[in-house]
């Protein structure tokens, strides 16, 4: 899997998403059905949950468009390009685009949902029979009032089971109309249409008037397409009209003539070479389920895996019974973590082992990262930062982040200092490497602890030392501050139980810092959420926040 | 009957989607899908030739990195998919 630099990701685990629009080939609920369904791919490994809001600005805006849709992106008509999304963020970041030149179904053919009759708004089933005839798609045979209708079981004549299909003569979507169905003829800049029309608009859309004068009442819908309409083209929504002449030869069915990419398509009137109007056959169409979860991975914060089994994997392929491969599992969960278990009971162990009874053989367990969500950014200030092993160390709440002190370093973490250095409590006041022996000297409330690779010695206490806290400490580490041996000659006076403590100030630093490291040259002093930076001329050169300097938020 | 048909191409109205060679189809994959042309941070532009953008784009989608615009690489570029670039920029 891949995250997209910088690994961005929502700083939140409610996520909220809004559908600003609908395409025109499958039922609302339908849409909204598949866009729940995809968003539970994700909520159900991580963390994360996902609200729908119907007005305001969500995180996630969905929107189905066509070529150019309103971002520098456009689609490419129908197949090609399906859809994209940028990854989380403010604004068109974390937004999901459809392209609605695709036919969208569920991925096997129409997915056609009825409305009325007494089949509960259950979907067609195709093909059935009707009065010994098979259909394969609605029909308005059987009726006057020429509203297209399906059967929902193979056999209508034993089971009786029907349903309305969408059709604008039933309702519409969208406008302002509340799904009220066309009225036919109706005018519109005093021009009358008896059908759906695309007239008035740029994005193609296929509209009508829900009263008989648009220019008086202003009301209107868009009309949904019907199971038998043609995609693309410029024809959307209209049905084939079989036999239509194509270069002078009539054709009875779908046909790739005249095209080099091999699709199937109709001309929507009975002669293509005099109306010169045309659109892609109904196929199978796209999985709108399947590519709503793929574009969510991407608003979520991954990016194209190279697996080709998996969700991420920039290809559209059905599949029929959909799960998540492990390695778009591994990749979200590298972002936000699994999902939260409850707690379990534990043996209960001494937090802080006695010295005496540490085996210093014991290895640890491998530093391994614990619960991502947990932002450093998203700290105000630390329990302590320190410099060991050439990376600043940000600890916290029993956790801590390093950074290699590279000019590139990337903020790892965060890692569970228990796991790292069992002996330790969760609160770390300060900490200190002294280069020479490789000793990390930890200190937390009155007691501190020396580690010299795996073994540990203390708790010890610093009142022991003449050290009253942690300040009294610091203001022992700086009196030395500038000498050569600065921290060997400080871990001297603590091994030896002597400190020679000397109250110096500097000027332009708190006198209550509680962490003080050299990095990169400087001596960084820090005090809340700020640091003071020192030079080798013992000038305060620059004042900063930890977050926005240290970590590079 | 046996003759074989003379198929003729036609521009059809709204058709998004232009006849194209297959070099062209390349050419606009590999840029549009970020394996050519290839904007650093610092604004500076690297010309990555197309057979090693097609290496690239080979392996990212799992085929024999031969840096040709074989078949099965076409193919791939015909498939349907997602917009989004598969090397960041």
């Amino acid at each position: 899997y891949q995250t997209f630099e910088g690994d961005l990701k929502w700083d939140h685990r409610d996520v909220t998403y809004r559908i600003i629009n609908y395409s025109p080939d499958m039922e609302s609920s339908l849409i909204d059905d598949s866009f729940a369904r995809a968003f539970k791919v994700w909520s159900d490994v991580t963390p994360l949950t996902f609200t729908r809001l119907f007005d305001g600005t969500a995180d996630i805006m969905i929107s189905f468009g066509k070529a150019n849709h309103g971002d520098p992106y456009p689609f490419d008509g129908k197949d090609g390009l399906l859809a994209h999304a940028y990854p989380p963020g403010e604004g068109l970041q974390g937004d999901a685009h459809f392209d609605d030149d695709e036919h969208w179904t569920l991925g096997k053919g129409p997915a056609v949902k009825t409305r009325y009759g007494n089949a509960d708004g259950a979907i067609c089933h195709f093909p059935f029979t009707f009065e010994g005839k098979t259909y394969t798609t609605c029909t308005t045979d059987g009726r006057t009032d020429n509203l297209p209708w399906c059967a929902t079981t193979a056999d209508y004549s034993k089971d009786k089971t029907f349903g309305f299909c969408p059709s604008e003569l039933l309702y519409t979507f969208g406008g302002n109309a509340d799904g009220a169905e066309c009225v036919f003829p109706f005018v519109f800049l005093d021009k009358e249409y008896d059908s759906c029309t695309t007239e008035g608009r740029s994005d193609g859309y296929r509209w009508c008037a829900t009263t008989d004068n648009f220019d008086r009442d202003i009301k209107y819908g868009f009309c949904p397409s019907r199971d038998t309409a043609v995609t693309g083209g410029n024809s959307e929504g209209e049905p084939c009209q079989f036999p239509f002449v194509f270069l002078g030869k009539a054709y009875d069915s779908c046909t790739s003539e005249g095209r080099g990419d091999g699709k199937l398509w109709c001309s929507t009137t009975d002669n293509y070479d005099e109306d010169k109007k045309w659109g892609f056959c109904p196929d199978q169409g796209y999985s709108l389920f399947l590519v709503a979860a793929h574009e969510f991975g991407h608003a979520l914060g991954l990016d194209h895996s190279n697996i080709r089994e998996a969700l991420m994997y920039p290809m559209y392929a059905y599949v029929e019974d959909f799960s998540l491969n492990k390695d778009d599992i591994e990749g979200i969960q590298y972002l936000y973590g699994p999902v939260p278990t409850p707690p379990q009971p534990t043996t209960p162990t001494t937090p802080y082992p006695d010295p005496d009874e540490t085996d210093p053989t014991d290895e640890p367990e491998p530093t391994k990262p614990v619960d991502p969500t947990k932002d450093a950014c998203k700290l105000d200030k630390f329990d302590s930062i320190t410099v060991t092993e050439g990376e600043l160390h940000f600890f916290k709440d029993g956790l801590y982040w390093k950074m290699s002190s590279r000019s590139d370093g990337v903020l790892k973490g965060p890692f569970s200092i228990s796991k790292r250095w069992p002996a330790l409590p969760p609160v770390i006041d300060s900490a200190f490497e002294d280069p020479l022996t490789k000793k990390l000297y930890f200190f937390s409330g009155n007691r501190f602890w020396v580690y010299t690779g795996q073994s540990v010695l203390g708790p010890r206490s610093i009142e022991k030392l003449g050290l009253p806290n942690i300040y009294a400490l610091w203001r022992l580490l700086v009196s030395d501050i500038f000498n050569d041996n600065f921290w060997y000659g400080f871990a001297q006076k603590i091994d030896n139980g002597y400190p020679r403590y000397t109250d110096i100030v500097f000027g332009g630093v708190p006198n209550d810092a509680h962490d003080v490291f050299q990095h990169k040259g400087h001596i960084y002093f820090c005090r809340d959420r700020f640091y003071w930076r020192m030079n080798s001329r013992r000038q305060v050169d620059r004042v900063g926040y930890v977050k926005y300097d240290l970590l590079k938020c | 009957w046996s003759l074989p048909l003379k198929s003729v191409m036609v521009t059809f109205p709204g058709d998004i989607i232009k006849n194209m060679t297959d070099t062209d189809l390349a050419q606009t994959y590999l840029k549009r899908f970020g394996y050519l042309d290839r904007v650093h941070r610092s604004g500076f532009q690297s010309m990555v030739s197309t057979s090693k953008a097609l290496k690239r784009m080979q392996r990212q989608m799992g085929l024999e990195e031969t840096g040709d615009l074989d078949k099965s690489t076409l193919e791939a570029m015909k498939r349907p998919r997602c917009g989004v670039p598969d090397v960041a920029n």
